[in-house]
């Protein structure tokens, strides 16, 4: 899936929708349905619902069109493009044009109205063309789709939901394509408030915390009570999910993420050129295969690498590894004798994050002062 | 140039594969006669590009199934965008 340039969307949940005018293929009554039925699709696993105007300038205007209409993109006479769509926004944006030189139905005996309005719906909300051949998405219209039994695949869901988050049902509810099948289970999105939540990694990012967990990610910000829900691939399509450590390097706005022997600089949405690099590359010895946990101490200017029981200090002004290190956790971090999954530090305390426990650590008494659950920053 | 075959009733011309490039994929749009330039980088790297987005087997050449795929009915939205 993919997004418009600076991932535009409707900012407001409540969109309207206006039918102009009407095909002669087919009964006005079955366009109405058709329209309605393809509008579900996507409010079934988005907060956005959808009223109809009978007249005046709606969000998104529906019409049918031939050739030139007054767009400069001109249609293209029977067969060829069916439809095009706006991206969310004014006037013309959000708007949906069929091409009626085509034949609509309400069956698949034409181009069926139901399914080419659901993919320009897509658009219109802020969804590009996804290269998934399964996806609603994919921009050529797939006569073998099953009507009877339509749902959004997996790919469609994902990609809305980074934009809109999920229905109003709890997030912690996963939401299934609209009719699963068998062969695509739908995965369980994690429940923010499970208390026996463990993290992959965490890490900080222009003030706001990070916690990532398989192929999402929590954003949590200090001024809001609760983290939102993300995809990584909404930020981040090209980086792998599942890391196993990431730290905010805070003097150069960048974080670094960790999976296996490799590493990954981001900046922002950009992954920098030139990575993945080894972990090698850091001073790691040959025989450490992947990092724990990492974290920048921005007072010392280094960084903690955490891997089993020891842990190396990496000085980020020579670029190198401090001498004498690695040395065991528990001697410098006394109390912290668990396998580590991740940490950060927040208002001069280290977090040490293992399984569904968190340990927060101050570094000046060197004690353990709280042990907290680990999704105790989600104020559930 | 002899008559591209492709030009025969019921396949793509020329001139359609160029519009479909130019339309969804950013080919830039250029004068000189696409027979002519079918098989330039800037062209064959396009086909491989639309050949890799609609999950054909990239080759950069226009072969049956990548004209077969250009046929089909589809959304005027560009798959690639500037």
């Amino acid at each position: 899936f993919g997004f418009f340039p600076y991932r535009q969307k409707w900012r407001k949940n409540e969109v309207t929708y206006r039918i102009v005018n009407y095909t002669n293929d087919m009964k006005q009554a079955d366009v109405d349905a058709a329209i309605e039925r393809a509008l579900k699709v996507w409010s079934d696993v988005i907060p956005l619902t959808f009223t109809r105007l009978r007249e005046g300038e709606a969000d998104i205007m529906i019409s049918f069109a031939v050739e030139d209409h007054g767009d400069f993109l001109p249609f293209d006479g029977p067969g060829g493009v069916l439809g095009h769509a706006y991206p969310p926004g004014p006037k013309i944006n959000g708007d949906v044009h069929l091409d009626d030189d085509e034949t609509w139905t309400e069956d698949k005996s034409g181009v069926n109205l139901f399914l080419a309005a659901a993919h320009e719906f897509g658009h219109s909300l802020g969804l590009v063309h996804s290269s998934d051949t399964k996806a609603l998405m994919y921009p050529l219209y797939n006569t073998n789709t099953d009507l009877t039994k339509f749902h959004l695949s997996q790919d469609d869901i994902d990609g809305i939901q980074s934009l809109y988050g999920y229905p109003p049902s709890s997030p912690d509810d996963p939401v299934p394509p609209t009719k699963s099948t068998e062969q695509e289970k739908p995965e369980k999105n994690p429940a923010t408030c499970d208390p026996n939540m463990s993290f992959d990694a965490v890490s900080t990012l222009r003030g706001e915390m990070l916690f990532f967990k398989d192929k999402y990610f929590w954003r949590k910000s200090i001024n809001s009570i609760e983290p939102t829900l993300y995809l990584l691939s909404a930020f981040w399509p090209s980086l792998p999910s599942g890391f196993d450590a990431a730290y905010e390097l805070t003097t150069q706005d960048m974080v670094f993420v960790f999976k296996g022997n490799k590493f990954w600089a981001v900046r922002g949405n950009d992954i920098q050129p030139g990575y993945p690099r080894d972990i090698y590359t850091l001073g790691f010895p040959r025989t450490v295969k992947k990092i724990d946990a990492a974290f920048f101490h921005k007072e010392k200017q280094k960084t903690y690498f955490f891997v089993n029981d020891i842990y190396w200090r990496y000085d980020e002004k020579s670029h190198s590894m401090d001498h004498g290190f690695p040395r065991q956790i528990a001697t410098d971090f006394p109390g912290v004798d668990q396998k580590i999954d991740a940490v950060f530090e927040s208002f001069g305390f280290f977090y040490f994050f293992s399984g569904s426990s968190q340990i927060e650590f101050d570094p000046n008494a060197k004690m353990v002062t709280r042990t907290l659950k680990s999704n105790s920053w989600f104020n559930c | 140039y002899p008559l591209n075959p492709a030009a025969i009733a019921g396949k793509l011309s020329m001139d359609r594969v160029q519009k479909y490039l130019e339309d969804f994929y950013n080919l830039e749009k250029n004068v000189k006669q696409f027979v002519r330039r079918k098989d330039s980088s800037p062209v064959v790297a396009k086909i491989q590009e639309m050949q890799r987005f609609l999950g054909l087997q990239v080759t950069g050449n226009l072969d049956d199934d990548t004209m077969e795929m250009m046929k089909k009915p589809r959304c005027g939205f560009p798959d690639v965008s500037s």
